[in-house]
């Protein structure tokens, strides 16, 4: 474990506390994309499928059961809490799952490293990881009325895939054989897709203005 | 080392 990966994760569990605290608390759940949590339920769901069968650290187990059991509670809260359903912003947040899922299901089957379930099944997360922030940076566009805990969700959501990506550089630097196309391709596409957010994230800051994306 | 990336990152 390095800092980057180290720093990657308390940033991922930071944005799903900062979304959680939104919804628990304040009971709403203005602004976020139903479809992007349900893609990121499915993408744990199909990436820790090893969880009781392969331990690898106190850490590991504890964190994946975090990030399961909020990907889950937070699609459970959108769709069923009585209050925080009604601010759900539904005729916005349109995007179709399946252009999302089958695409990436079939890529999934087509490039992976080695042809098991559970090895096709991971690199389906991966595809399907890098893309499912789209019904999210589509509705904040649409929406163009971001609220503070809405936008630090998604700009924390962007640093975790940045530092996921030093972290990468530095396992290659300091570890023998750790080469994974797969991931590093995916993940870099996932980062860039932020790269409009966060400029307007910055300038927002810099010029302390409410944040706002051009349509 | 392709089951090694699956089990150690998140």
């Amino acid at each position: 474990m390095n800092i980057f990966r180290l720093a990657g994760d308390m940033t991922h569990l930071a944005s799903v506390l900062v979304l959680l605290l939104k919804i628990h608390t304040i009971k709403s759940c203005a602004g976020i994309s139903l479809k992007t949590q349900e893609l990121y339920a499915l993408v744990f769901a199909s990436r820790y499928l090893d969880i009781f069968t392969h331990y690898v650290s106190f850490y590991n187990t504890v964190m994946k059961l975090i990030f399961l059991g909020s990907a889950f509670s937070i699609v459970w809260y959108i769709r069923r809490h009585k209050l925080v359903r009604r601010s759900y912003d539904k005729d916005h947040d349109t995007f179709r799952h399946y252009f999302i899922v089958l695409p990436c299901l079939i890529l999934a089957l087509l490039i992976h490293e080695k042809f098991t379930f559970r090895v096709v099944m991971w690199t389906f997360s991966l595809y399907l990881e890098a893309v499912a922030i789209l019904p999210q940076l589509v509705l904040l566009q649409r929406t163009r009325n971001i609220d503070n805990l809405t936008g630090q969700y998604v700009f924390l959501l962007g640093a975790y895939r940045a530092l996921y990506i030093l972290n990468w550089v530095y396992r290659y630097f300091t570890e023998p054989h750790y080469v994974h196309w797969i991931t590093w391709i995916s993940g870099l596409i996932q980062t860039l897709l932020y790269a409009d957010f966060f400029y307007y994230y910055f300038q927002s800051w810099k010029n302390n203005v409410k944040l706002e994306l051009p349509a | 080392p392709v089951e090694q990336a699956i089990h150690d990152e998140l």
